[in-house]
């Protein structure tokens, strides 16, 4: 599903330059469970931010089912950004002045779901995530635990094929993490691509893949 | 050095009232070390929110080095949170247009320190954390856990004597981790008053003392 070929991202910070992802090569194969870990500011995110089509790399090439992302147009790749691939971001993004609800039924407005089908899909996974009570909260509104499982709700109510999450427990407690990741082993189960990041070792344990990053470079996989 | 007694936080949300913190009275004494743990939405960081000053209790009282918070004017509140009290917030609040360095002399500008002792000071914390190297990116030019121990470098450049951390090690790997909290026992050695929160029981091990919350209220501590 997802291919990356000696690929590079180097920022560009005034006149020096900072590369996050070294040359790194890597397969996503369809149903694949993977984790990335790895040192703070070792490029995990980077890495995931190419692997969502969020960024684009320096050099090398992605490929995407098949097709080079290079060669993609800016409405193609919105295209896939919304209907194939949900993303938990590991600072949440979520919209300040709208509802946990409204955050959630966002995806599906883009994606031209009429409203009733669209609030009733987003409650539904909200409430699959334990946050019936809040839907109304605004994110300021709600603890960071609450901010993270809507985040997740977001990223997974347009039943994306492959799920690319940074961090999805960092602020939960142990009952909660044990919840959302339930979910994420349910998603594998049903033949979703998911591709996480974590730097807790026993949510690390449940893929069936493990990627080791280390200051930009791929040191170890299996 | 901190005295709630019978303290209540409710928010309005619209029509309806949610408490968050239910009647908690607590006691922090001069060279605590103190943990605070819970589920996720259990009221710990409006709890926080209140020992730091950042908001007031709906009921109850709050005493401050023996004075009660409510007869302190705006001024004096303020003084109290730049020069005495370190806060690291759980979502960082690390101002983004300018660099990791200007973010950590930020509380030494309003506490009138000169330009040459602010940037030495700012230097120090951010080498004491590893984080030299990267003084001159922004926010956004970090990743998730170098962003979070800016925050903390934020909150202990004015060596404050009452430190507050909300997760402070949230998102970091495991010596990241261990390098942040050997620092915060480094600093209860030396005396300062820590009220830390997080969910992870080997970090909460460290402090002195556990104090568990549920559904805004205090329900053990030991
Ligand atoms: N401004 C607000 N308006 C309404 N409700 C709020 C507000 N801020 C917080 N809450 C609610 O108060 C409760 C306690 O929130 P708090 O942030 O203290 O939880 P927490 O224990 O820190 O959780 P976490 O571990 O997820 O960070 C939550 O249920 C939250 O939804
Ligand atoms: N926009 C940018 N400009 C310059 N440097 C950047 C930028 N974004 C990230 N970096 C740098 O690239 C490196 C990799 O960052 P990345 O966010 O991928 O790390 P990470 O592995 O996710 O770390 P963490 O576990 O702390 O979240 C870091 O050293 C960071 O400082
Ligand atoms: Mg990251
Ligand atoms: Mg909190």
């Amino acid at each position: 599903i997802a291919h990356l070929e000696e690929v590079w991202k180097i920022y560009r910070l005034g006149t020096i330059d900072v590369p996050a992802v070294r040359g790194v090569s890597l397969k996503v194969n369809e149903g694949d469970y993977l984790v990335i870990v790895g040192p703070s500011g070792s490029g995990k995110s980077t890495l995931m931010h190419l692997l969502g089509c969020l960024d684009t790399p320096t050099s090398g090439n992605y490929w995407l089912r098949g097709e080079r992302v290079a060669d993609l147009n800016d409405s193609e790749l919105a295209e896939i950004r919304n209907r194939r691939i949900g993303f938990v971001f590991q600072q949440f993004n979520l919209l300040a002045p709208i509802s946990a609800l409204r955050n959630v039924e966002l995806p599906l407005v883009y994606a031209g779901v009429p409203r009733p089908e669209r609030k009733e899909r987003a409650e539904a996974m909200l409430a699959r995530l334990g946050l019936e009570k809040w839907a109304q909260h605004k994110p300021a509104e709600l603890s960071g635990g609450q901010q993270q499982r809507v985040a997740i709700a977001r990223a997974l109510v347009t039943n994306p094929d492959f799920v690319l999450a940074d961090e999805p427990t960092g602020n939960l407690d142990s009952v909660a993490s044990s919840e959302v990741m339930d979910l994420f082993d349910e998603l594998s189960r049903d033949g979703k691509t998911i591709v996480l990041i974590t730097h807790e070792m026993d949510i690390a344990r449940r893929a069936h893949l493990i990627v080791r990053v280390r200051d930009g470079l791929l040191v170890d996989a299996s």
